[in-house]
């Protein structure tokens, strides 16, 4: 089974 | 005063196919070196971030910077009402409460201006690091659509798996499993018709067919695009905006649970 991330997993808010 | 004229609306018109699936509002940065967007679709899984060089207009001016947010939606209808010959220009005053689109036919004898209220947005930048990618993929356009849309007939994600020999996706589900392998091209006679696959370290990543399916409506933007992948982090799927810019999407991958 896979997980969707979202891109919060990977980039900072700036 | 902000002014910013195109004599092709055609490529405003393919740029806001290529963001409406994705976006319902976006917020336009407007400065003296062009316009730019970034902004993620609402379960912050991709990202879209689009720029557009001033000089690449045949007429920019923008006395100050500008954060414009508009409807996607109404952006598109709008857009949808220009000829395919039109000359387009985007019209602003300095503290604006409305963009103006002003659609001209080629023979000047028809001209039609479409006034769009601006929004009040909240502002959400991420900040996307410098990366070099383990694997960049320049392959046509045209061929990953068509990738995308086959394969997703057979499962709701897919495998993008990289390597020396070239790329491979994969998609299964309940009825089986599809594969499509691409080799580099060995003769580059024709650009257009290219893969080309730069590899420092092998790729294996698996992402949602939704969100690929709405990157590939940029492909009548560009004959090429290009995927830049390493392991276990976003795919930058970039599409050139002839000589004006890009649009770069981002998709967050899939994980083993």
């Amino acid at each position: 089974i896979t997980k969707q991330t979202t891109l919060m997993n990977f980039f900072k808010k700036s | 005063m902000f002014e910013a004229r195109l004599v092709q609306s055609a490529i405003l018109k393919k740029v806001l196919d290529a963001i409406k699936d994705l976006l319902t509002e976006a917020t336009f940065e407007c400065s003296d070196s062009g316009i730019q967007v970034q902004a993620m679709d609402n379960a912050h899984v991709s990202l879209v971030s689009l720029n557009l060089r001033s000089d690449g207009f045949d007429k920019y001016r923008c006395d100050r910077n500008l954060s414009m947010g508009m409807s996607i939606a109404c952006m598109s209808k709008i857009l949808r009402c220009a000829g395919s010959e039109d000359t387009v220009t985007l019209r602003a005053l300095d503290n604006p409460e409305n963009i103006v689109f002003i659609f001209e036919s080629p023979n000047k004898e028809k001209l039609a201006e479409y006034e769009m209220k601006l929004i009040n947005m909240d502002q959400e930048h991420l900040g996307i690091p410098e990366t070099s990618y383990s694997c960049i993929v320049k392959m046509p356009s045209q061929e990953f659509s068509r990738i995308c849309r086959d394969l997703s007939q057979f499962g709701e994600s897919i495998t993008f798996a990289c390597s020396k020999e070239g790329i491979k996706f994969s998609a299964s589900g309940d009825y089986g499993q599809a594969t499509i392998k691409l080799a580099q091209t060995a003769d580059a006679d024709n650009e257009e018709e290219a893969v080309s696959v730069n590899m420092q370290e092998p790729v294996k990543l698996t992402f949602s067919c939704r969100y690929l399916n709405c990157f590939i409506k940029a492909g009548p933007l560009c004959a090429q695009v290009q995927l830049s992948m390493s392991n276990d982090v976003p795919l930058v799927c970039e599409y050139k905006i002839g000589d004006i810019g890009h649009i770069r999407y981002y998709l967050a991958p899939k994980i083993d649970d």
